[in-house]
């Protein structure tokens, strides 16, 4: 059974995409089996993963039309595995409204694959709406982006809030699997005030690992490339890397 | 009667809130009557103008609990007004859904109170919902800021499409205001691509107006202010300047 995480956060802009291209590559990289479930309708961890095709997405999957298997992008690198997006996706949120056991879809759909893998990354879209409470529902914890910049932080205790009731209501087991400091500046006396209120706030949920701001990192989405396989140099890419052996580390997985 | 400008792009983080916090304040500079109405859920352009009381907000408005009048805060700074949000947001999407003429709630709000300015701006969140259809259709046209960055270029296609259905269906005279690059480098040749790209793309509606990256532009919001009140010094306090002359030569207004 694979260990299902979300990464999620309603402030847009803060790097979930990217870490969760980048996380599922390195996990790939150090031989888990890893799928990427694609839930937000801009699609940009499809094609940050060179995945243009918009025939079928998740969507078809939620709404049932085709089964979760026929949705798998098997392979699209080294141990890694996708489930794109596209923009039907859109329409998704008020088609699940209707269904019956409406906070519980994307749960039964994963559970008919997650044997496949041993960790399966939801990038979810910058809102708290029915696909991110689906996700969070389906899922046994989630990493938190935080970019080092101050509106990144108001946000917090909403997205917390959020997470307490779909745990006490829907989902017993969530938990936070880790917070993860983006785009950081150690040049910049505002990512090290972001840094330091993000370490009080959460303590030791925090990731030792910061992914400091590498142009290396937003380059590589124009290639569709993880980082990793754009630059393996880049300072972005073994920050990814350190990231997932701390991540690996805290599953105790050698 | 004010002219209505939507700042959106569902594309998150890619300055909405920075320009519509920063260009509202440099229009009040010179002497129009502006108001800012915040219908993100994040509220971050009310905290980035200093107001944190949650007591009410555009969502009282909306729902028709309160007056429009009485949801205004005036002259938070000179010439500057604000209807903040709160986190009721969240849930005004499904009530929204339920109500009579709902595409035009917003509409109908707005027309109350525009005769008391010259120019309203409303910050949309991270999202095509409804809110953001809402703020659509109650608009004379739209400010998309577009962030120097690979991800930012691939949503602009699902944005374009999402105007003019607004104007097809909804509102008729909706148009593009401008289009302005956000967190331009000169030094990273991304920025450069990204920006002759758009320059393609929507032509003599690019702002000739670039807001360069510039940490005082993210370290204002801490101090509850635009960058202008912060330090007027700042390269990003005369890049939104520059954007606000632009915009009135723009708009017939000397
Ligand atoms: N460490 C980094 N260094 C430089 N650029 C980065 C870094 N992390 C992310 N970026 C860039 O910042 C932008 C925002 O990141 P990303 O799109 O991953 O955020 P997101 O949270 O997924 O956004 P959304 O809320 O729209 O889904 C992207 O253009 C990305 O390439
Ligand atoms: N020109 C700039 N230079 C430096 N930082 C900037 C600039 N413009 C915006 N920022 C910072 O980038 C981050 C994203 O900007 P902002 O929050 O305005 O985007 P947004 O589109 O409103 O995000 P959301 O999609 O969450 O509503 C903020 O932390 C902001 O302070
Ligand atoms: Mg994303
Ligand atoms: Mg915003």
């Amino acid at each position: 059974m694979a260990k299902i995480i979300s990464v999620a956060n309603q402030k847009g802009g803060v790097g979930k995409t990217t870490t969760t291209i980048n996380l599922s590559a390195s996990l790939a990289h150090y031989g888990m089996k890893t799928l990427v479930v694609d839930i937000d309708p801009q699609s940009n961890s499809s094609s940050g993963l060179n995945h243009r095709n918009k025939d079928f997405s998740i969507y078809d999957v939620l709404i049932g039309t085709i089964p979760p298997n026929a949705g798998l992008i098997n392979d699209i690198l080294p141990n890694l595995s996708l489930i794109p997006a596209n923009i039907n996706l859109v329409g998704a949120e008020i088609e699940i409204l209707d269904m019956p056991n409406r906070e519980y879809v994307m749960t039964e759909r994963l559970k008919q694959i997650s044997d496949q893998f041993d960790f399966i990354l939801i990038d979810c879209p910058p809102s708290l709406g029915i696909l991110t409470l689906n996700a969070l529902t389906a899922s046994d914890s989630v990493v938190i982006p935080v970019q080092c910049e101050y509106f990144a932080l108001e946000g917090l205790g909403q997205l917390l809030n959020t997470i307490n009731i779909v745990k006490q209501r829907f989902n017993k087991k969530l938990s936070i699997e880790g917070v993860l400091l983006t785009m950081y500046d150690s040049r910049l006396k505002l990512s090290e005030l972001v840094a330091a209120e993000v370490n009080r706030y959460f303590e030791e949920k925090v990731y030792n690992t910061r992914i400091h701001r590498n142009v290396r990192i937003s380059e590589a989405p124009s290639y569709g490339k993880p980082v990793m396989y754009y630059d393996s140099y880049a300072s972005g890419a073994q920050n990814y890397l350190d990231l997932a052996k701390e991540f690996l580390e805290r599953n105790n997985v050698a």
